[in-house]
């Protein structure tokens, strides 16, 4: 279902 | 985290840092573009709209704190230190930046991984900040003498780009579901600007001249 990551990026 | 992911956040904390030394220090603000600056200040307003409710790590927190911070500061000193807002260049500096919020708020309402308000804006500043740069990079044309700071800045901005880029090759292959087809592209084509000001700068670097875009 989660197919994108979490956005832990700056 | 990667090294590469570490050594981009270095190079976009020292960008900030470079610009803040001759914001604070020199008290000059000469050929860095307002424009530039009160797009990345909105880009991280946008972004960062999460900051106190999703928790990722103390090191994600302070860093988006600390890029918070010092955007609106560098925006309220070019705009009100009664010093530092005489060297702005504001003749040269006339790149249309409004135009380019607008676009990219279509783009993120058409373009986002969720239909939510902060998906949305979430997009709204990955493609703000991807032509955030431009009017930067017409100041630097217009500009005949480029200093060694102003210089570094946008070297360094560029380098935390391209190092974003090998971050996400890397995350790509050890994390099975690292996808975020929305940031590589607009990550890329936000790289790409940078390769010209990139040449002239190695070659300025290369042969010790000063650096000077051509018009």
């Amino acid at each position: 279902e989660c197919l994108t990551a979490p956005k832990d990026e700056l | 985290m990667n090294a590469f992911r570490l050594a981009g956040d270095m190079t976009h904390l020292l960008s900030v840092v470079v610009l803040l030394l001759k914001i604070h220090t020199i008290k000059s603000c000469a050929g860095i573009s307002l424009k530039t600056q009160e797009l990345y200040a909105l880009v991280f307003a946008a972004r960062y709209l999460d900051l106190f409710i999703h928790f990722i790590s103390l090191y994600n927190t302070v860093m988006k704190l600390v890029f918070l911070a010092s955007s609106f500061s560098i925006v309220w000193y070019m705009r009100r230190h009664k010093i530092v807002r005489r060297t702005y260049d504001k003749d040269h500096d006339t790149f249309r930046h409004h135009f380019l919020v607008l676009p990219c708020l279509a783009l993120a309402l058409l373009i986002n991984e969720r239909f939510t308000f902060r998906e949305v804006m979430w997009a709204f500043s990955i493609y703000l900040e991807a032509v955030a740069i431009l009017p930067q990079l017409v100041l630097l044309q217009r500009t005949r003498n480029i200093d060694n700071l102003t210089g570094q800045y946008v070297f360094f901005l560029g380098a935390y780009r391209v190092l974003y880029i090998l971050n996400w090759i890397y995350r790509y292959f050890t994390e099975p579901h690292f996808v975020h087809w929305i940031s590589w592209v607009a990550g890329i084509v936000q790289t790409l600007l940078y390769a010209d000001f990139f040449y002239y700068y190695i070659m300025s670097w290369k042969n010790n001249v000063k650096l000077e875009l051509p018009a």
